[in-house]
């Protein structure tokens, strides 16, 4: 059996995929691709995710899952991704990340292209991903290997979220992304803008102040010129970046809020 | 003559080189190696910006250089660098990037590993780089394969410097790229810790609002445990995000403001 073949076979149970991509570092893929497979699986859906990001590796430590590992059946190299978060009657959140494999949270992963390729299609040939109704990829920001390799193995049933910041830095390499989404014949689901806008209390007057700290439009700006639909915008929220640290994303605890319906 | 040979004889006139990296992306190595460059030109020194960041090139917008182009000298394969602002008597920053050789902003440049190494050496080989007090490359997140190209190209007198913020997931990818500039004998100039805390003036009661944002003190914590030099904070400031848009970098129009002596 070709390699190709045994991703399709692995693959043979998952009805959709999600790749969540940015182009630029530092804007939140790892938090919406986490939020997102959350957001599903409260809704009773089977979830997994894959963490593609190779040499920087985050998703098991936004789901605490650090001290984990994945097991591997005896006498076979099929492996049991590891069991995240049981949150309904889906069952756990299947989790995939080089973060497991690594022997300290400081060991570089120093890999050029091919390797990084070889570990990405083993992740996906070789793990016993199961039924699942949604598998999400978070990707590493940039349009090279680890890019280039999840948008070919997807494959059909699949779909491209792209997050971005409202800095025109930021957007300009969405904008980038989502070209090679559409040059890669893949759908894409649309642009999330987060870190958009903050608001703050005062605790003298309790006044209500609203900062534009990395502006705001930025992102429907895009989403507008692209003709590429426009999900929504997540505010800066203290409460994101502090559940992202200790493990416990932000949904879980604020399901209801505004950010969740993004 | 080797390509190396090339490269040794072209950077034959550069006194020093400095690399700015981080391992995560959206922390601010673009904001902190432009302004570290225009620091260094305002004291009257020839300085030098290498955009490494092949597939994610923002060098050029952050100093308003996206419409310049590099010439070649007819009939070699020698370019010159594109000259930016004129700060001292030292001259113009020279600067060589991707996004100088782009169609369009929004072209994506889907190139793997080898295509990529080839262009970092073609920048290095064949840019008249000429006679410079500092070579800054600005790299990308990650420790893959532009990483790998910069450090092993750079040689003797040489420094990296390591940005990050501070949330735990920022630092562990810095500490992964620290042990990787270790694991290359490289010197570790130290760890700048940029977005540390926000402080936002009430418009009603003007009350100084400190916010914790992205948290404080990560980056300096890092810098105790893998024994490397700590250079300080740069807090959240709105002006930086703005000029960055602009092309107008943050410490030509402060310099002499904290963020500058980071
Ligand atoms: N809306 C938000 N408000 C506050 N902090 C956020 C928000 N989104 C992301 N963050 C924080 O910003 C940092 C970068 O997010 P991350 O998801 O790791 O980005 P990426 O995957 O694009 O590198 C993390 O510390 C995260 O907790
Ligand atoms: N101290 C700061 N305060 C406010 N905004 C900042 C600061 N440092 C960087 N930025 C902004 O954050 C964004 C990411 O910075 P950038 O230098 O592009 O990061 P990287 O090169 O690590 O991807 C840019 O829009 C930049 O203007
Ligand atoms: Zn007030």
């Amino acid at each position: 059996m070709t390699e190709m073949e045994q991703i399709n076979l692995m693959m043979g149970g998952v009805k959709h995929k999600i790749i969540v991509c940015s182009g630029k570092g530092g804007v939140g893929k790892t938090t919406v691709a986490v939020n997102l497979a959350i957001a599903l699986a409260i809704k009773g859906l089977k979830v997994g995710i894959l963490d593609v990001d190779i040499t920087g590796p985050n998703v098991p430590k936004m789901l605490n899952l650090e001290e984990e590992r994945p097991t591997v059946k005896p006498g076979s190299k099929i492996f049991n991704p590891v069991s995240g978060p049981m949150l309904s009657s889906g069952g756990p959140i299947k989790v995939m990340s080089m973060a497991f494999l690594l022997e300290t949270p400081d060991t570089p992963v120093i890999w050029r292209g091919p390797l990084k390729m070889k570990a990405i299609r083993q992740f996906i040939a070789e793990g016993d991903w199961g039924e699942l109704d949604y598998l999400i990829l978070d990707l590493p920001p940039g349009t090279s290997d680890e890019t280039l390799d999840a948008m070919q193995l997807v494959g059909d049933n699949s779909g491209v979220v792209i997050v971005t910041t409202p800095q025109e830095v930021a957007t300009m390499d969405a904008r980038k992304t989502i070209n090679m989404s559409k040059a890669m014949k893949l759908n894409v689901v649309g642009i999330i803008e987060n870190m958009s806008g903050l608001t703050v209390k005062c605790p003298k007057c309790e006044e209500e102040i609203k900062i534009d700290l990395f502006g705001s439009g930025g992102g429907e700006k895009a989403a507008k010129e692209l003709d590429v639909p426009f999900l929504g915008k997540v505010p800066i929220e203290h409460k994101i970046m502090q559940q992202g640290d200790k493990g416990v994303p932000f949904l879980i605890s604020n399901p209801d809020s505004v950010s969740a319906s993004a």
